[in-house]
């Protein structure tokens, strides 16, 4: 395990935690998209079936589990606790157009045409795209709250962690995984753009607006 | 196989 692997974990720990605090705290999930976050439910309970299978670490199992918990207790507050704050108008993304290419993908490209695998290639292609009705909800809105920002920083900085983890684990075990790259790829790209405007607006004190 | 069936990551 690798300095780049470690704090792209922790990058994607602390920006689930900051969603949760910021719902826990303004008791209100607005300008979230329960919908990514329901995909990312989708992701972590197909990639981490392996929970039953195998034993690889203490540490990724606790890390699996957190994952998993802290994703149905964000759903949970989004269609249960806070429904009301929800703002289902401007979540409009639909999600047929991400989950009918993504299923199609995993059975064309994957490692092995098993259940286990298959689903792991899903969640893996899932992933990249997740994001996406998040992101059209702050384009439908033209605007995203400070807190909200600080989410999707930290939500990218974790893949954009992970392919410097992966070019530090090709240089040095010559391991690589070229499905999980070529997604981190695609899902960081997606990301670029924020990035941009929330180094030269958020950093700088100011809203994410868009114009 | 296993280096594809078992993954360390996250």
């Amino acid at each position: 395990m690798n300095v780049f692997r470690i704090l792209g974990d922790l990058s994607h720990l602390l920006a689930i935690l900051i969603l949760l605090a910021k719902m826990w705290r303004s008791k209100s999930c607005a300008g979230i998209s329960g919908k990514s976050q329901v995909l990312f439910a989708l992701v972590f309970s197909t990639r981490y079936l392996d929970l039953f299978f195998v034993f690889i670490s203490l540490y990724n199992l606790v890390m699996k589990v957190i994952y998993l918990l802290c994703s149905y207790i964000t759903i949970y507050m989004i269609y249960g606790k806070l429904r009301k704050t929800y703002d289902r108008e401007n979540d409009t993304f639909r999600l047929e157009f991400l989950l009918i290419p993504v299923i199609g993908l995993s059975f064309l490209e994957n490692y092995d045409f098993i259940p286990t695998e298959l689903l792991w290639t899903f969640s893996i292609y899932l992933e990249a795209v997740a994001i996406l009705p998040q992101l059209f909800m702050i384009s439908n809105t033209g605007e995203a709250e400070t807190i909200t920002t600080h989410y999707l920083f930290f939500l990218g900085l974790y893949r954009a962690l992970y392919l410097a983890n992966w070019i530090w684990r090709y240089h040095t075990e010559k391991f690589y995984d070229q499905i999980a790259i070529i997604s981190g790829v695609v899902q960081t790209i997606f990301y670029c753009d924020f990035f941009y405007l929330y180094i030269t607006k958020v950093l700088k004190g100011k809203k994410l607006s868009l114009p | 196989e296993d280096e594809k069936t078992i993954k360390d990551e996250l």
